[in-house]
């Protein structure tokens, strides 16, 4: 799981069965006493659990996590909207909801930040071999840190954004997570390697300016770390081009574009999400 | 109950915030960044998690959590 803090934003993304939504009150108390800092959007995204029996409440299911949401944000917030994006396998959807104080969809309100997107691919099925590499030797006399910077080493993650200072942690007797930061731009990979119920993620925040054949390559490179069954891409952007990347890139990769749903909400711009298979 | 294992499918939360003043986001623009650690670790234990391992630079910071 991963916190960022950024002046004016704040991205938390966790994985297992934590109370997420539970940071809002705490948060906005803290933004607005000690900083007198005011809320001005949200957006929570989230793909299928895997064990959603496991989850506790409201994350049983997605229309009690929105009216959780709506009942945590101040009403200034009045712009909202809330979507399961579908896609032609059951297991695979992508929920989103958004709520802004500003009826536009660029993002958050700042034309600024309009050729950023925010990219989320979730990987299951992962080649066995690979997610072998994030299982803790037995005795390796290592601790989170150094474990986790041999990981990060040995799979070839510190390869997908070479330009990136790289934050690792191996959990045992399995898993990893990693942030990286690149300037004014996070990333972040989560790995659960346990056969059965394999998964990673992996974030990172790109530009419509930046070099096409840089996406190419750096998805090539998750891909050639996790080798995937199943892929699903989502891209949130103010501009519709992001999205057209991702397909190009991960095709000669021999993953097959199997669904492609869009949708517009308020301050995130346009998600894009897209769901890939391997055609091996 | 089904046989659970450990839920790699993540929950994002993404919230964006604005200040009135230009004093509010402290002398160096750093705003958020300016929450002391023990409001972070009070936010964090809400949500069950705590930080393992941490960075930072000119522009944010990274923590990486353990649930």
């Amino acid at each position: 799981s991963s916190l960022f803090v950024y002046p004016t934003k704040i991205i938390i993304k966790t994985c297992g069965t934590t109370q997420l939504l539970k940071s809002i009150p705490p948060l906005l108390r803290h933004a607005s006493l000690d900083l007198g800092l005011t809320l001005s959007s949200c957006r929570y995204t989230r793909g299928n659990f895997i064990f959603p029996r496991a989850q506790p409440f409201p994350y049983t299911n997605f229309q009690n996590e929105v009216v959780y949401l709506e009942e945590s944000l101040p009403a200034a917030l009045c712009y909202r909207k809330a979507s399961v994006m579908p896609s032609k396998t059951p297991s695979h959807a992508w929920h989103v909801f958004s709520a802004s104080t500003q009826n536009t969809t660029c993002r958050f309100g700042d034309s600024d930040d309009d050729d950023l997107y925010t990219l989320e691919i979730c990987m299951t099925e992962l080649d066995r071999d690979l997610a072998r590499n994030f299982f803790r030797r037995p005795g390796d006399d290592k601790n989170g840190d150094s474990a986790g910077k041999e990981m990060t080493e040995l799979t070839g993650i510190s390869q997908i954004n070479p330009r990136a200072l790289i934050c690792d942690f191996a959990f045992d007797p399995c898993g990893y997570s990693m942030n990286g930061i690149d300037g004014d731009r996070h990333s972040t990979i989560h790995v659960t390697p346990e056969d059965g119920y394999s998964y990673a993620s992996f974030e990172c925040v790109g530009s419509v300016y930046d070099d096409r054949e840089e996406v190419v390559r750096m998805l090539k490179k998750v891909v050639q770390v996790f080798r995937p069954a199943t892929m699903s891409v989502s891209t949130t952007c103010a501009s519709h081009e992001a999205w057209t990347r991702v397909a190009g890139a991960l095709e000669p990769l021999g993953f097959k574009c199997r669904s492609c749903a869009a949708d517009e909400f308020p301050a995130a711009g346009t998600v894009v999400y897209q769901t890939f298979v391997d055609r091996r | 109950m089904a046989v659970s294992g450990f839920e790699g499918f993540e929950k994002r939360l993404e919230l964006h915030f604005f200040g009135d003043d230009p004093k509010n986001m402290g002398t160096l623009g750093l705003g958020l960044r300016l929450l002391d650690f023990d409001s972070i670790q009070e936010v964090l234990d809400e949500v069950q998690c705590t930080v393992v391992s941490a960075v930072a630079n000119h522009y944010f910071d990274a923590y990486v959590l353990s649930e």
